[in-house]
């Protein structure tokens, strides 16, 4: 799965999905990528969000839009993204999830849940800080 | 701000970046840098995860969900479990663009993108039959079902509900990291 959170130079966001989901689901099923809030979500008051791991769970929880919120309150991004992951960590210690947030500013972070086979989440950032894409990582929580 | 514009994206995928960037750069919308970053996963495959020729369902066919998100309006196009079409991600943006509504699925989105003009072909390759086939001589583990019969953790389906499985204690089951939303 990609999700992917653009912020346009003038403050513009936007987010989005795309997956072909989870190997041998149940034909019919469907995760988190595809629903507004779930798999990613976007606002230019606030800032944009994106989600990934398992779909089945993601979505119980709303994590990027809950995490867009957290940013519209003032939270920094990887703050955001901690606080979502610990919020779905208390139902599901188990489950494999990791959220990418920035806000409008510019500003931007990730998080994840730590499991025995997944310690650390990378993730792609470009800005114009940098003169090429950069694979940056984030231990897991 | 100095550290805008910005293309962030999970996992590192990154030729999916660099699209996404080229098109800010050539003076594209946030709308258009998220769909072409996505489309290039999409043709690209990125680690099997997204595109055609990957994660086969119970049938072995691969199906694909997209959504695409415009801050400014709220306004979403998104398609779930689409058949054939590899553009997921195009489609969603003409379900944004060209619909009022917000989530299409199934065989009915896959009408919808002949209608605007996408072309129908198969989701599978050669990697995602012989990944199903294993799946098959595997007993089709695993498995997503519970408190059903035959036992989902040793067979095959087809399954029915069963009444004595559902007094057990089914506890969460990990996703394979390669294998995720």
């Amino acid at each position: 799965t990609i999700g992917m959170v653009v912020i346009h130079k003038e403050g513009s966001t936007a987010a989005g999905t795309s997956t072909n989901g989870i190997k041998f689901k149940i034909p019919g099923r469907v995760g988190d990528s595809p629903v507004p809030g779930a798999g990613a979500y976007a606002n230019d008051k606030a800032g944009a969000a994106a989600a990934t791991g398992d779909g089945d769970i993601l979505l119980r929880f709303l994590p990027s839009y809950q995490a867009v919120e957290y940013m519209r309150k003032g939270v920094d991004p990887t703050v955001a993204c901690q606080k979502v992951i610990s919020r779905i960590r208390k139902h599901y210690p188990g489950f494999l999830g990791a959220v990418i947030c920035a806000n409008v500013t510019g500003s931007y972070g990730a998080a994840c849940n730590k499991l025995p086979t997944f310690t650390q989440f990378s993730f792609m950032v470009y800005n114009p800080l940098r003169s090429q894409s950069t694979e940056e990582k984030v231990d897991c929580l | 701000s100095s550290v805008l514009p910005l293309v962030i994206n999970t996992w590192a995928f990154k030729n999916a970046t660099e699209a996404a960037w080229r098109t800010l750069a050539s003076g594209g919308s946030a709308l258009d840098a998220v769909e072409s970053g996505c489309a290039k996963c999409e043709m690209e495959q990125c680690d099997g995860t997204v595109g055609f020729g990957g994660s086969p369902n119970e049938r072995g066919e691969t199906t694909l969900d997209a959504m695409i998100m415009d801050g400014t309006t709220m306004d979403v196009g998104a398609v779930g479990g689409l058949r054939r079409i590899k553009n997921a991600i195009g489609v969603a943006r003409k379900v944004l663009e060209h619909t009022t509504h917000t989530l299409l699925i199934g065989e009915s989105a896959t009408k919808f993108a002949e209608s605007m003009g996408f072309t129908s072909e198969n989701l599978s390759t050669s990697a995602s039959e012989a990944m199903y086939s294993d799946w098959l001589a595997r007993n089709c583990q695993p498995n997503y079902w519970r408190k059903v019969t035959p036992d989902p953790s040793k067979h095959c389906g087809p399954y029915k509900p069963s009444g004595i499985m559902a007094q057990g204690n089914f506890p969460y089951k990990e996703v394979d990291v390669h294998g995720h939303d």
